[in-house]
């Protein structure tokens, strides 16, 4: 899935 | 999860807690800039909107919390703990950060990954974030003299992001089609602006001597 940017980080 | 990005979570933690150290053990605020902490509590709630509706994992959601809880605190301590309120320097700390929130807003309006509030409140966060030393770097340069927990709470938290960075350029070359533009680029400027405080850091940690940023 195309994970928006950044948001699996802090 | 890589070990930069692991040991960038770690230091920005670490920064945390020696500045509440500085402040709870030293029961004062001085050397500290109200405005960077206000700054910061924005971004950290600008940025983590989707705490309650995109579960990642426990570290996620546990990390989150404690950045705002933090945050909020140590404004709250700044400006109502009837002793440390009395140390803030109210006429160092002058720098006029609505300017930045303003500019950081404006960007985020043209520049965001898609034209929703939240992706637009978490740009604006990316560049807030970028920014939001300024008047920490402008109050450290009007005192003088910096104690030492102050000086490795801005270390710190300069270090976290070029962990980040670290993080963006191993991610970038061992997963496909991986980009973080917005957060690379404002990480890169965000690094950048503490390069002279690294330098004058590395200086005095070198010869022993007491932290001074020239006028």
């Amino acid at each position: 899935t195309e994970q928006p940017e950044g948001h699996d980080e802090l | 999860m890589n070990i930069f990005r692991l040991a960038g979570d770690m230091t920005h933690l670490l920064s945390i807690l020696v500045l509440l150290l500085k402040i709870y053990a030293t029961k004062s605020c001085s050397g500290i800039s109200r405005k960077t902490q206000e700054l910061y509590a924005i971004v950290f709630m600008a940025r983590y909107l989707d705490l309650f509706t995109d579960f990642i994992s426990v570290y996620n959601t546990f990390m989150k919390l404690i950045f705002i809880a933090s945050s909020l605190a140590i404004v709250w301590c700044m400006r109502f703990h009837p002793v440390v309120r009395r140390s803030y320097d109210r006429e160092l700390d002058t720098f006029r950060y609505f300017f930045l929130v303003g500019a950081s807003f404006a960007l985020a309006l043209v520049w965001h990954d898609k034209f929703t509030l939240q992706e637009v409140f978490w740009a604006f966060s990316i560049y807030l974030e970028a920014v939001a030393i300024l008047p920490q770097l402008v109050l450290l340069q009007r005192s003088g003299n910096v104690d030492n927990l102050t000086g490795q709470y801005v270390f710190f938290l300069g270090a976290y992001r070029a962990f980040y960075i670290l993080n963006w350029i191993y991610r970038y070359m061992t997963e496909p089609r991986f980009t973080r533009w917005i957060a690379g680029i404002s990480g890169v400027v965000q690094t950048a602006l503490y390069a002279d405080f690294f330098y004058y850091y590395f200086i005095s940690w070198k010869n022993n001597s007491k932290l001074k940023l020239p006028a």
